[in-house]
């Protein structure tokens, strides 16, 4: 952070286009700027307007040499951008030199990241001194498949403002998702719509299972089309509203999970003796329901999340955790209680509200921010 | 100049545009660019190898020279700026 750790002290920023790079077709350049925002806003409780006439708490343009700062730029090359610690007047406005040549590639220098830079100094981070770094003062050729944020960038953010709060609106919305207690017939959602959550996901004989409410998807990875399925016409005696579930392929089982009960299907079979309380398996009367669930094959450990915490379940010595640990220590970068999550190939997948995050085990890191649609035809 | 020479000033000149800019290095004097091990000039070349993850060695090596001359942020690598 710069001296003193100035920051905005509101949760909300506005920000302006004040002019327009030649290189670029305008509504490449509005998105582009619009990613990098989003990608501050994915780890911190920020969210960004763009201001089409008044002024705005980031001034954003692109200018040539002396352009009325105190810092001119210096042709083609050297200095691309900079941009301004929090505050009035030139505080958080960010700067473009036009001499470079703009470009939303991996070629030449690529707006999206040079501004995901130069945003990190408009909302308070100072040079960072890990080659690895978002913040790392000099530019070079990015994975665009990666998530550009390294694990430094994301503590000097939350460091300032936090994480990924639950908004009312999430939790209203997950509250409704998690209980649909109320008489009223919950619509079949569009999994094209950008909001799109889940209850629950859950790998199946090779598919994909995406649970909401009272309906679920199914979704081979390799193949375009999508069933959309009734729980109940599956399993008729489960209740709507699957909190969590995971599958363990070598017993071709699947764990399904509603409040403090559990159910273990085979196919469309509920296996007999089902449901269970979830303290069968070893959880303090305490814990009253799953919020999602997984089963790493590769570590023979099933995972539960609880909110911010998650517990681990070891198959071979048949033992769970004597308590839970913070979701955020063991998985660097996913903060705060998901939805669900699946294991797919060698990736974690956690949901949270809108969002999903790819998660690297090898790396330890979040390595994609994808929309919750990802996996459909959209 | 011989071409090693006049690349060697050019290279100077670089190391202390980049020092100007972006570590706060200020120049006095035609004493300041006199390469001592403990010169101004040395130990700025020092602080911003550091930062940037390079060999320290106070010396206008190639990695350094390289890297001076990446595209980068406009904004100071040190504080000292307001």
């Amino acid at each position: 952070t710069f001296a003193g750790e100035p920051k905005w002290t509101k949760k909300v920023l506005t920000y302006r286009i004040l002019n327009y790079t030649p290189d670029l077709h305008p509504a490449d350049v509005n998105a582009a700027i619009k990613k990098a925002f989003n990608v501050w806003s994915s780890v911190t409780p920020l969210k960004f307007v763009k201001e089409e006439n008044d002024l705005a708490d980031i001034m954003i343009s692109f200018a040539v040499r002396g352009h009325n700062d105190f810092i001119p730029f210096d042709g083609p090359g050297g200095a691309v951008a900079h941009a301004y610690a929090p505050g009035t007047g030139f505080g958080g406005d960010a700067h473009f030199d036009e001499d470079e040549t703009w470009t939303i590639s991996t070629e030449g220098t690529n707006l999206f990241y040079v501004a995901l830079h130069e945003f990190g100094h408009s909302l308070g981070l100072f040079h960072s001194k890990d080659p690895e770094a978002l913040m790392y003062p000099i530019y070079r050729k990015f994975d665009p498949s990666v998530f550009p944020l390294h694990q430094d960038d994301i503590n000097g953010i939350q460091h300032l403002y936090g994480h990924t709060p639950i908004t009312y609106s999430d939790q209203r919305e997950s509250s409704e998702v998690k209980e649909p207690d109320e008489p009223k017939e919950p619509a079949l959602a569009d999994t094209c719509s950008p909001d799109l959550t889940f209850d629950a996901v859950t790998t199946f004989r090779g598919e994909i299972m995406f649970f909401k409410d009272k309906y679920f998807w199914r979704k081979h990875p390799s193949l375009r089309e999508v069933n959309v399925v009734l729980i109940s016409s599956f399993w008729p005696r489960l209740p709507p509203g699957v909190d969590a579930a995971y599958e363990v392929p070598e017993k071709d089982e699947t764990v399904l999970f509603k409040g403090n009960e559990f159910w273990v299907v085979r196919g469309d079979t509920i296996l007999p003796g089902y449901p269970q309380k979830i303290y069968a398996l070893g959880f303090p009367k305490d814990v009253t329901k799953i919020d999602a669930a997984f089963y790493n094959r590769n570590k023979g450990k099933i995972y539960f999340f609880i909110v911010d915490k998650f517990w681990s379940y070891n198959k071979r010595s048949q033992s769970m955790d004597r308590k839970p640990r913070q979701i955020r220590e063991a998985f660097p970068g996913i903060n705060g209680k998901i939805d669900a999550v699946f294991q797919h190939n060698d990736f974690f997948y956690f949901f949270h509200g809108r969002k999903q995050f790819e998660f690297d085990p090898g790396k330890k890191r979040v390595t994609r921010l994808l929309k919750t649609n990802f996996w459909f035809p959209c | 100049f011989p071409a090693d020479t006049r690349q060697k000033k050019e290279g100077i000149q670089l190391i202390q545009t980049y020092l100007e800019n972006y570590y706060n290095f200020k120049k006095d004097g035609e004493s300041d660019l006199i390469w001592k091990n403990n010169s101004p000039i040395t130990k700025k070349i020092k602080e911003m190898q550091d930062f940037l993850g390079l060999e320290v060695t106070g010396k206008l090596d190639s990695d350094t020279l390289d890297l001076i001359q990446q595209p980068r942020c406009g904004f100071p690598d040190i504080a000292g700026f307001s």
